[in-house]
């Protein structure tokens, strides 16, 4: 799967669901 | 990963925070604005009084950047360690000789990839990540890429895959 340069491709949802689940993963800050 | 792409993406992410446009690798090599940029992220373990270890107008003096750098790498290990619970032993930390001697971009770039790793785990990461998805695709890919690198080693139970598939 590749890019195409200058426009969405088809790494955009992979992306937007890696950060997504990045920001919905439970903070495990010790305090 | 291409490094010099590393340093690029992350010197672009360090421009999301206030007051941080324009930085180039040349402002980072004292460990001063990385220091300050750690103190932004977590205020509560990088505190004012850990601001105050790190030496600021150190000049040229190689020597006294490398101290700044290694006190500023050690507060980030042991805020993965302590704070965090993650281990990083699996991450090559950077030559800090390198940094503060000749502002070299691979290491520099793996040291910013661990402040990305603060920023993305501490308690406000909401506002560092949705930043992050408001970069071009090609930095996000970079910066998604640091990320798993850091996080998807030996198992951690917080890691976060690709596509969320928990690999």
């Amino acid at each position: 799967e590749m890019n195409k340069p200058g426009g969405p491709g088809p790494s955009e949802g992979v992306l937007a669901n890696f950060f997504n689940s990045l920001l919905s993963k439970k903070t495990a800050i010790n305090s | 990963m291409e490094s010099n792409s590393l340093c690029e993406s992350l010197l672009k992410w360090l421009e999301t925070f206030p007051g941080r446009e324009g930085t180039k690798i040349s402002h980072l090599t004292d460990g001063v604005l990385m220091a300050n940029v750690l103190h932004q992220i977590a205020p509560e373990y990088f505190s004012e009084y850990w601001l105050t270890r790190i030496k600021a107008d150190v000049g040229d003096n190689w020597r006294l950047k490398v101290s700044n750098l290694r006190k500023v790498q050690q507060g980030v290990v042991d805020y993965y360690q302590e704070q965090l619970n993650q281990s990083i032993r699996h991450f090559p930390l950077p030559d800090l000789n390198k940094i503060g001697e000749h502002g070299d971009a691979v290491e520099m770039g793996r040291m910013l990839q661990l402040l990305l790793g603060c920023a993305v785990n501490c308690e406000n990461k909401q506002q560092y990540i949705e930043a992050i998805m408001n970069m071009e695709e090609r930095v996000q890919k970079v910066i998604m890429e640091a990320i798993q690198e850091l996080m998807l080693r030996e198992g951690s139970p917080g890691a976060v895959g690709l596509d969320g598939d928990g690999r």
